[in-house]
C-alpha cells in the first residue's frame, strides 16, 4: 500500500544514486 | 619515477593520491584509478580537467540537459568549494562517503545534507514532500496529493521525536538506526573494485600500496 511507505525509502530510490553509471565505459 | 605524475599535477585542483588515499577508505592505486575515470568524465564536454554539471549529467543520464533535483543536490555536495564545479579531490572525497568501508556516520551526515536541501540544518517538512514529489515526477507514479500527504505525515511524525515541525541531524540519525536501509544508496559496491574498472592504469602505476 502506497500510505505504508516511508517517504526516505521512496525518495532513497531515486536514478540519481546510480553512480555506479559514472564508472560506465 | 617522478615524472608520471608531475604531469598531471598541471590539473587545476589535482591532489596527490598518497594525501586522498590518507583521507578516504581508497588505497593509493584506487585513488590513481579514479584519476583515469575523472579525466574521462572532467573532459566529456569541456576539456577543462574539472566536471561540469552537464558533464556529471551526461554521466549519470546518458543526457547532458537531464536535470533532477537529488542530481543537483549530489553534485552540489561533491563541489565543496561551491565554485560550479567538481575538481580531483572533491570528487575522490565525496565518493569516499559511498565506499563500502566508509564509517556509517559519514553516510548517515552525507544524506542529513543532501536532503537539508536549503542547508537550513533541518530536513523541514515541505522539503521531504519536494523530494517525495521529485522522485514520483521521474518515476512517472501517480499517487493524489491526499496520498503523498499521508505518507509524508507518517514519516515526519515518526522521525520528528521532539515534534518541532523539523527534523534535525540527531533525529535523523536515530531515524537512520532504526531504518538502516534508508542509507543503502550511500554505498556503491562497485568501488571495491574500481581498479578492476580501469586495469589499463594498474599496469602503469609505480606506487604500491
Amino acid at each position: 500500500k502506497p500510505v505504508s511507505m516511508n517517504a526516505f525509502e521512496l525518495i532513497s530510490r531515486s536514478k540519481s544514486f546510480n553512480l555506479e553509471n559514472l564508472f560506465e565505459k | 619515477m617522478g615524472c608520471y605524475w608531475s604531469k598531471k599535477a598541471k590539473t587545476p585542483g589535482y591532489e596527490d593520491p598518497a594525501v586522498l588515499a590518507a583521507e578516504t577508505p581508497f588505497t593509493v592505486n584506487e585513488v590513481e584509478a579514479l584519476y583515469e575515470l575523472f579525466k574521462k568524465l572532467s573532459s566529456s564536454i569541456f576539456d577543462d580537467g574539472l566536471i561540469h554539471k552537464e558533464e556529471f549529467q551526461l554521466a549519470l543520464f546518458k543526457n547532458k540537459d537531464k536535470r533532477n533535483l537529488f542530481a543537483d543536490r549530489i553534485f552540489d555536495l561533491f563541489d565543496v568549494k561551491r565554485n560550479g564545479v567538481i575538481e580531483f579531490g572533491e570528487f575522490v572525497r565525496s565518493l569516499g562517503v559511498f565506499h563500502p568501508n566508509a564509517p556509517v556516520e559519514d553516510k548517515t551526515e552525507f544524506a542529513f545534507r543532501l536532503y537539508d536541501l536549503r542547508q537550513t540544518g533541518y530536513i523541514e517538512r515541505e522539503e521531504l514532500k519536494e523530494m517525495v514529489l521529485a522522485l514520483l515526477h521521474e518515476s512517472e507514479l501517480v499517487l493524489s496529493d491526499d496520498v503523498i500527504e499521508v505518507i509524508v505525515d507518517k514519516t515526519y511524525s515518526e522521525a520528528d521525536k521532539k515534534g518541532d515541525g523539523r527534523i534535525d541531524q540527531e533525529e535523523w540519525r536515530e531515524f537512520v538506526l532504526k531504518h538502516p536501509s534508508l542509507i543503502k544508496n550511500m554505498t556503491l559496491p562497485y568501488l571495491k573494485d574500481i581498479t578492476l574498472a580501469f586495469p589499463s592504469f594498474v599496469m602503469s602505476s609505480e606506487v604500491e600500496d
